[in-house]
């Protein structure tokens, strides 16, 4: 299983369609630095985007640089995905 | 037995299909499954089958799981089969929609990449391997918003892209499988796409902003749906359709739907709490299905009372 330690998911809400655009520069660039769980829809939507430990200190810069308003939804992935099947395995017990 | 199957827990594909046969052995006087195919690494492509009698019965599909990595959908599929068969002849709504009507789950629409998600990459996004169309091709099909049945404006035919389309609509085996069902059956009336998350209740058309002939009905019943859904747990969807709720997106499931004949056609995005993503925790499992399953039932009714 791919670990995903000390990465983020950010919620980001862009104000208008100039910030909507500059979140979908986020995805064009090689290699990939973010994962849109939510993708750039429209200025009153939440834009969700999972940023790999590595690419945090860079997508927060990018994300103040350009005004743009994000809280951290996700502090950690990894710690989900551990509680996650740490309930599959639990429930599995309780099945058999 | 299903009765030591935990409904508000996720389970692997193995457990999945292992249910599926449990299931349909213990109700098989209104359960039956169908494999319709099989996934590009030669999974089964099962379909759960729901039927008082007669072949050709007017039908109603309900698909979950075409992003392999939100298991809450696949989840809510499994806890809806069995509501049905739990509610069938009690629920007067649901008794008279199954002596009329078909229904038709399809709980695994993509095993390939649900499989993937349990062994290998639980969050497959566009960061996958670049590479062979395989590679791609698992988690690409994981990001679709949807199945990318036509070329078209906002797709393209890059594997590892998140709006791959295939040549054609059978390019895929398992939209391949999906498309020649509902085309060879010929008299399905609904078709229901449940994704998540965003707490939304979509119709077509995603491609355009033209409205569809049947605009204000489909406003109307989805309306109708969400209220439904409030009441249970009070959590608010958006509703309209998709091109004007969220983006102009080229040929997806209810598109092709659509412009198939099947007049009601929807997708859910379901429920949001802001905190988890995609990874609801599986406490979630049973409230979201929950609710959901008060705006299914008031499509379904919609789609009986309206005979076409």
């Amino acid at each position: 299983q791919m670990n995903f330690t000390g990465d983020q998911v950010l919620r980001v809400l862009a104000k208008d369609e100039k910030q909507l655009s500059l979140l979908r520069d986020l995805e064009g660039l090689k290699p990939q630095k973010v994962d849109f769980w939510r993708g750039p829809a429209r200025p009153s939507l939440p834009v969700d985007m999972r940023v790999p430990f590595s690419e945090l200190k860079y997508i927060k810069a990018y994300l103040e640089s350009h005004g743009l308003a994000y809280s951290i939804m996700i502090k950690d992935i990894q710690v989900l995905l551990d509680e996650e099947r740490e309930a599959m395995a639990k429930s599995r017990r309780l099945e058999r | 037995s299903t009765s030591s199957f935990s409904y508000s827990s996720y389970h692997t594909l193995e457990e999945i299909y292992s249910w599926i046969d449990n299931f349909v052995t213990e109700h098989s006087d209104i359960v039956s499954k169908i494999q319709i195919g099989n996934s590009f690494e030669n999974r089964s492509i099962l379909v759960l089958k729901f039927s008082t009698g007669g072949s050709r019965h007017p039908a109603i599909w309900i698909d979950t799981g075409i992003h392999s990595r939100e298991w809450i959908t696949h989840a809510t599929g499994i806890w809806t089969a069995n509501k049905i068969v739990s509610d069938y002849g009690k629920d007067r709504v649901l008794t008279d929609i199954l002596k009329a009507m078909d229904i038709f789950i399809e709980l695994v629409t993509n095993p390939d990449g649900f499989a993937f998600t349990h062994s290998m990459v639980r969050a497959p996004g566009k960061d996958g391997r670049r590479g062979s169309r395989h590679l791609c091709r698992t988690w690409g099909f994981d990001s679709l918003g949807g199945f990318i049945l036509l070329p078209g404006n906002g797709s393209n035919s890059n594997p590892c892209s998140e709006t791959y389309h295939g040549p054609s609509p059978q390019s895929e085996p398992e939209v391949a499988a999906i498309v020649n069902f509902i085309t060879a059956h010929g008299n399905f009336k609904a078709l229901i796409s449940i994704h998540s998350y965003s707490q939304m209740l979509m119709y077509p058309y995603g491609r355009s902003l033209e409205p569809v002939s049947n605009q204000r009905e489909l406003y109307d019943l989805a309306k109708d749906a969400v209220e439904a859904l409030y009441k249970v747990h009070g959590i608010e969807y958006f509703f309209g359709s998709i091109s004007t709720t969220l983006y102009v997106a080229s040929g997806i499931t209810v598109d092709w739907a659509y412009d198939s004949g099947i007049k009601y056609a929807f997708s859910f995005e379901l429920r949001d709490t802001g905190r988890y993503g995609f990874l609801l925790p599986a406490t979630q499992i049973i409230p979201t299905a929950q609710e959901t399953w008060m705006a299914l039932r008031t499509i379904m009714e919609h789609t009986l009372n309206h005979p076409y």
